[in-house]
């Protein structure tokens, strides 16, 4: 479950920086 | 020596010479290319599928397949891979298996 949350919260930052 | 091709004229009977030319008008004249809101719609359609999921270990990309029959098994991975470059999605239990970011 761990990797999960890991890849989640890669995925909202690449979203985030896509945003800025 | 007798006289062929005078014999079996008459009776053929084509009642069956239907002209099935393959006409299922979905409309969707397979423009891939075009992109809406920045995806296109082979991208969007797979993020809508993996949107609409609620499981916790996401969508896997054969289901991604079943659901998406028009599009082929390399389009939805292409799409994929490329709304997870975007963050739209992440790969969850394994690298089959994905979830949106978008829906909590």
């Amino acid at each position: 479950l761990g990797r999960i949350e890991r890849n989640k919260r890669a995925a909202l930052e690449r979203l985030a920086a896509r945003n800025v | 020596s007798r006289p062929q091709g005078t014999v079996n004229t008459a009776g053929m009977n084509h009642s069956m010479v239907s002209m099935s030319g393959g006409g299922t008008g979905t409309g969707y004249s397979g423009a891939s290319d075009i992109a809406v809101n920045g995806l296109t719609p082979h991208q969007s359609q797979v993020l809508n599928l993996i949107k609409s999921c609620t499981d916790q270990q996401g969508v896997s990309i054969q289901d991604l397949k079943l659901r998406l029959k028009a599009i082929s098994l390399a389009s939805i991975k292409q799409a994929v891979e490329f709304l997870s470059n975007e963050g739209h999605i992440y790969s969850t239990i394994d690298e089959d298996h994905f979830r949106s970011t978008d829906n909590d």
